[in-house]
């Protein structure tokens, strides 16, 4: 008496959908041999890791596939490396989920030009993601006004004089120069102005 | 048609989606013209739409170059119903009921692929689809949908978030292998997919650990209809490789779900499965440090942990059903008579289908022993909190006789399955382990089996050794309870009439 | 009697010493090593 029996739209996928009930109530004690084939072709077409990847409809042409010859692997590179974890590296962004991928760890090879590039140039990407994580663990803080990154520059200075260290800031000037600059003595360090990453 | 028409919409959504950024304005006026335009704006326009966009999307799938990418129409298709839950403002219906619905109609097209004989049918394009539908939603809904300006509307969102998912785990529910076996090893990929699985575990205020064990559950019920100790057919055998590594994963990143779950998944997971069976028992609580289980010096009573109570989720008392009045009559009074009640419920009409070590089905209901066991557990910690430890460390406790009284009125079989329950709760160090580990002990020692005695040593001893002898992990408190066992001043297991008989496991004895 | 785990930890980046414990499902390809032949993405968020 329900409607949905009614509604011709639903038709015949209700009577396939029942007749899946009636083997959830009294299962097949063994395994009938169109269940068996019907397992069999489910292990075949088993969805991969790459079925199971983020979707990407709209790929922005960063940079338009230049030819690579054939046997360049079409898939990211797989660092499967367990180098024992470097004690250095004990930024709590070490031991995130990021930190054992393969893009996690190319990341931390690059050098600030790179990561600033892909930073700018990739936006909303999963890499410019794990550009701006890579450039926080490097100690820089991204500023939401001027979306400049800063990096502030700690140097010990020698004993006797009336401070103990002097603080200097750089910043990455994206704009026009792409180099990192010193900040001018009117800087001043607002930490609203700063993104949490 | 009016279904031409929907096709058309949708491959305009498709074509659309491929040109612009999916945070583009024109995304959102697309949607806004498919409103406007009444092609969403009925109950029976959404079915139609719905109905044409998966037949478009698993189409396409079917058509397309292989290599080529085969996944944009349902790439498009998710990343549609995520825009019409988060755009549209719901009033006459809710957004549950509008999800619902949209899976429904995917439902009955996916049924009828999937049950139509001699189809060739292919899971990947539901598979994508669904998978697509979890990365859109997490990426929507990201820092409590930040990316929403309206304060209200996020509210709303971040409210509706944990059913989203419970949704997709009711709807995964139905498609579970036994129901659908042409999609066995696609619902397994999502059962334990990276925007599924730990989302599931880590809801606030566990919402998600109901549904998620009902999934489990369902794949270890495939496992145990389909696994016979004659013969495992090879995709089964496949099936349980994935679910070992799930469980695995699970056990490294949310052991609490497998500490708290264990009774609801043991009662499904078949026995001859013993090393899933020790990874699941195995689950200790994050950054707890077990003290060495070898160590001669080791009196589990002095173990810390030991005072406190597991939490169980599911209540087992649930289980004990027209039993539950004599059990904790008995723990309260103890009568002959109703522990007669209890010994006599045990047993099941007909046999029923239970891979175990050498056996194939059982005539007690297990399920009842173990539920009756854990309760007992529970009730005993309780009682040792609120009144005093000797109230339950003592063999003349109605906690400890109602045990005995099902081993001493029980046959074989019923001894069998109420220690393999006790033996289930010999965990990490918790009230529970330490109890049971004394119930064991004092079961393996007592004088009152009379000519009984030797098949219940036999039995605990056989109960102990299987979990020991399995590869890693180990019980730690099974580790514990068989050490003190096998240095028991009182009784040298060596001696014992069934050892001696078989020479490898006097061997595995002497060796151990 | 099951089999040795070691090698299907490692496949899963399980490392045993506890205190290394890192999440993993997270970034789970799939149910199987044979099926899991390239990493996927994990969840990630940039703000506006």
């Amino acid at each position: 008496e329900y409607s949905a029996f009614q509604n011709p739209l639903f038709r015949p996928g209700l009577d396939y959908w029942l007749e899946t009930k009636r083997t959830l109530l009294q299962p097949h004690d063994t395994m009938p041999a169109e269940m068996a084939a019907q397992l069999e072709s489910s292990l075949l077409n088993c969805p991969d890791s790459l079925d199971a990847d983020t979707p990407k409809l709209y790929q922005t042409p960063l940079s338009l596939p230049h030819p690579t010859s054939i046997f360049f692997p079409n898939e990211t590179i797989r660092l499967v490396s367990n180098d024992p974890v470097d004690p250095a590296k004990n930024h709590q962004k070490h031991n995130d989920i990021y930190s054992r991928t393969s893009m996690g760890r190319i990341m931390s090879k690059f050098d600030l030009d790179t990561l600033f590039f892909i930073f700018y140039h990739y936006q909303g990407t999963y890499e410019q993601f794990l550009a701006a994580r890579e450039l926080t663990i490097r100690g820089w803080q991204f500023n939401k006004l001027n979306r400049c990154w800063f990096y502030k520059e700690v140097e010990k200075l020698p004993p006797g004089m009336e401070q103990t260290e002097e603080v200097s800031w750089r910043y990455f000037d994206y704009q026009k120069s792409w180099l990192a600059r010193r900040c001018g003595a009117d800087f001043i360090y607002r930490e609203e102005e700063f993104e949490r990453i | 048609t009016s279904q031409e028409k929907m096709f058309l919409v949708f491959t305009e959504w498709v074509k659309l989606l491929q040109r612009v950024p999916d945070d583009d304005i024109k995304v959102t006026v697309f949607i806004r013209q498919m409103m406007d335009k009444g092609v969403v704006n009925s109950t029976e326009n959404v079915i139609q739409f719905t109905k044409a966009a998966i037949e478009l999307s698993v189409g396409s799938f079917k058509e397309s170059d292989p290599t080529s990418e085969v996944f944009i129409a349902a790439d498009a298709f998710s990343k549609l119903i995520v825009k019409l839950l988060v755009l549209q403002t719901f009033t006459d219906v809710s957004r549950s009921e509008y999800l619902r619905l949209m899976l429904s109609v995917i439902t009955m097209v996916f049924s009828e692929d999937q049950g139509m004989v001699g189809n060739s049918f292919n899971e990947r394009p539901y598979f994508r689809l669904i998978s697509s539908l979890l990365c859109q939603w997490e990426e929507a809904s990201a820092h409590s949908f930040m990316k929403i300006q309206d304060q209200q509307y996020r509210n709303e969102l971040v409210e509706f978030s944990p059913d989203f998912y419970n949704i997709i785990a009711s709807f995964l529910h139905a498609f579970q292998p036994i129901a659908y076996p042409g999609f066995s090893f696609a619902w397994i990929t999502l059962l334990s997919h990276r925007m599924f699985l730990p989302k599931m575990l880590r809801l606030p205020g566990k919402a998600g650990w109901s549904k998620l064990v009902l999934l489990f559950t369902d794949l270890l019920k495939f496992m145990a209809q389909y696994t016979k100790r004659s013969d495992v057919p090879d995709a089964v055998s496949v099936v349980y490789k994935g679910a070992l590594r799930v469980f695995l994963a699970v056990a490294n990143d949310a052991p609490g779900f497998l500490v708290e779950n264990h009774y609801e998944l043991l009662n499904n997971l078949p026995p001859v499965y013993m090393q899933l069976r020790n990874v699941i028992l195995s689950a200790i609580p994050k950054n707890m440090v077990l003290p060495n289980p070898y160590d001669a010096e080791l009196r589990i009573g002095d173990v810390e942990s030991c005072q406190h109570v597991p939490n169980v989720y599911y209540d087992p008392v649930r289980d004990l059903k027209n039993l539950k009045k004599p059990v904790d009559n008995y723990l309260r009074i103890p009568s002959a008579s109703l522990s007669r009640v209890v010994s006599t419920s045990l047993f099941k009409p007909g046999s029923q289908k239970d891979t175990g070590i050498g056996y194939d089905n059982v005539s007690v209901d297990t399920k009842l022993i173990n539920a009756i066991v854990l309760h007992v557990g529970i009730e005993a910690a309780l009682e040792k909190d609120k009144t005093t430890a000797t109230a339950i460390f003592n063999t003349k406790s109605s906690y400890y006789t109602l045990l005995a009284s099902m081993l001493h009125d029980g046959n074989t079989e019923v001894r069998f399955h109420v220690v393999q329950a006790i033996a289930n709760q010999l965990r990490y160090p918790n009230a529970h382990t330490h109890w049971f580990n004394y119930v064991l002990n004092n079961f393996f020692l007592s004088e009152d089996w009379g000519n009984n005695t030797a098949e219940i040593q036999e039995i605990i001893v056989r109960t102990l050794l299987e979990r020991v002898v399995t590869n890693k992990p180990h019980c730690w408190g099974i580790v514990v309870t068989f050490t003190e066992l096998l240095r028991s001043s009182e009784c040298s297991i060596m001696t014992l009439p069934f050892v001696k008989t078989v020479p490898e496991i006097e061997h595995i004895i002497k060796h151990l | 009697l099951g089999i040795d785990l070691t090698p299907v930890l490692h496949s899963l980046g399980i490392s045993s010493d506890a205190n290394g414990r890192q999440r993993v499902l997270d970034t789970f390809p799939s149910p199987w090593v044979e099926t899991s032949r390239s990493e996927v993405e994990p969840r990630f968020f940039i703000p506006e």
